[in-house]
């Protein structure tokens, strides 16, 4: 009987208890598909995201969903307050949200958080970003490799110009941004883990 | 569960909201 679903994508972490399993999912689902189809609408406007054939476009959207919507919603997860903003506008602390079952992930989650918020980046720079966080020629089930990985160098390159060009005396914080992609595989890989207990549960 | 993203729901979404923007692609 899990009382309670952490993701902020939610619009609280309280759960009915005499709902389905069903139900509770229709819920969580009519919470977080408006954020969705958003990095959908996002990536249609990606120059050259349009050119690639839908099957690469559904499989780079289907790979990369959650980490734009982590990239996103990063600030949601407040590192200096130790506490988390659902998609319902309270905020629940960290220690509150540990008592209700939340692990490791949290503690990634925030540390993420943490490391991306720090680079304090403008928002022209945190949506090339997300593109080059969305456009990755290795995600499984690219049937088109060189296509994406064509559109995944100029992204990168038109990201590294616009961090260099607004960070002269900062080099390292492409690099720093560059880091946090494999955070957010591992981010990815953990929601996955989370899913599929949830599925159990 | 190889594949959350088709079990959970979400390619379903993604399809669909990628679909409107083809009905809407002026030909």
């Amino acid at each position: 009987n899990r009382m309670h679903l952490l993701c902020p994508m939610n619009t609280s972490p309280h759960v009915n208890p005499h709902k389905s399993g069903h139900g509770i999912w229709e819920e969580f689902s009519h919470s977080f598909t408006p954020a969705v189809r958003e990095v959908v609408e996002f990536a249609k406007r990606i120059p050259g995201f349009s050119d690639l054939s839908q099957h690469d476009q559904v499989s780079l959207l289907k790979a990369g969903t959650f980490e734009v919507l982590v990239v996103r919603f990063a600030s949601l997860f407040d590192v200096k307050d130790r506490t988390v903003t659902f998609l319902g506008g309270t905020k629940y602390s960290v220690e509150a949200l540990r008592a209700m079952g939340a692990g490791d992930f949290l503690t990634s989650m925030m540390d993420f958080s943490e490391n991306l918020m720090g680079l304090s980046l403008s928002e022209e720079e945190m949506s090339l970003f997300t593109t080059v966080v969305l456009i990755s020629a290795d995600r499984s089930g690219i049937e088109n490799v060189n296509s994406v990985e064509a559109l995944q160098e100029t992204l990168i390159r038109h990201l590294k110009g616009l961090i260099t060009k607004n960070h002269t005396n900062e080099s390292a914080i492409f690099t720093k941004l560059l880091l946090r992609l494999p955070e957010l595989r591992s981010l990815n890989n953990m929601h996955s883990e989370q899913l599929l207990a949830f599925k159990i549960h | 569960f190889s594949d959350p993203a088709s079990n959970l729901g979400l390619e379903d979404i993604i399809r669909k909201a990628l679909m409107g923007n083809l009905e809407e692609r002026p030909e």
